[in-house]
């Protein structure tokens, strides 16, 4: 039996927005850590990693570890039918192929319950080692997508390089060439417009925008986003989803035949 | 020419 209760039930919906174009369908895990989930995109250049922690639901009931295969396109037509003030249960029974999701209004006056059918996935779970990433950049999200948006329109490919002097995005089409520097900034008075740049070592690495154009669906689950770079090592973007967990997308880079 | 890696030859199966 599971049973989750989650009175923001707002951020289930935004997590399904920042998911599901990157991954059509995926097994979440539901165990007594929390709601959670890995899955790769279809061509197996980036991964995402969900984490809901069973201490962020109002109430979080898991007997024994779960593994739903789930249509995210169609998860994602049902949470679109939750309102934003909506309280959102997950509930399951041991054995059924069916999911339910019950969406509460804050009034309670207007219940709904909808039935989603489950579904059998393979998939390739991956195990990612800690890392010691040679810089870390941290950044308003809605700076970092309106970036990826921007020189999204100009090529195809970002080269991210991080130096003392900051981080510069840059990138080149038919049309020309585009160079964005964002230097250190750290606002006191408003950590959520603070760039913080921590670096051991320079790096420099190219990215497919369209990855980081999906990547940027997350925006409304933070103010801020984490960008951790090594040279030898897929990029990591993280959204924090306040007292709950993370989205984190993982990226191959980019290299010169 | 840029060729675009995989994330599967970073990360092991699990």
């Amino acid at each position: 039996m599971l049973e989750l209760r989650l009175v923001q039930g707002s951020i289930l919906k935004k997590v399904l927005e920042a998911i599901k174009d990157l991954v059509n369908d995926a097994n979440f895990d539901c165990s007594a850590t929390g709601f959670s989930l890995q899955a790769m995109d279809s061509s197996h250049v980036a991964l995402v990693a969900l984490l809901l922690r069973s201490e962020g639901f109002e109430h979080y009931r898991c007997d024994r570890n779960l593994s739903m295969g789930m249509s995210l396109t169609n998860m994602a037509k049902m949470l679109k039918c939750a309102g934003n003030d909506d309280i959102v249960t997950i509930k399951a029974d041991d054995g059924s192929d069916t999911i339910t999701f019950m969406f509460e209004s804050p009034t309670q006056d207007k219940i709904a319950d909808f039935e989603m059918k489950l579904m059998d996935i393979d998939s390739e779970h991956l195990g990612i080692p800690e890392a010691e990433y040679e810089a870390i950049v941290r950044m308003p999200s809605s700076e970092f997508a309106r970036i990826c948006k921007d020189l999204g329109t100009i090529g195809d490919t970002v080269v991210i390089s991080v130096t003392k002097e900051g981080v510069k995005f840059s990138t080149r089409g038919d049309i020309g060439t585009a160079n964005i520097v964002c230097r250190q900034n750290t606002s006191i008075d408003k950590p959520e417009e603070a760039t913080i740049i921590e670096m051991q070592e320079p790096v420099t690495l190219t990215f497919a925008l369209r990855y980081m154009n999906s990547f940027a669906k997350a925006t409304p689950l933070a103010t801020q986003v984490t960008i951790s770079l090594s040279s030898e090592l897929p990029v990591v973007v993280e959204y924090k989803i306040a007292e709950m967990g993370y989205v984190r997308y993982y990226l191959a880079p980019k290299i010169e035949e | 020419r840029s060729v675009q890696l995989s994330i599967t030859g970073f990360y092991r199966s699990s």
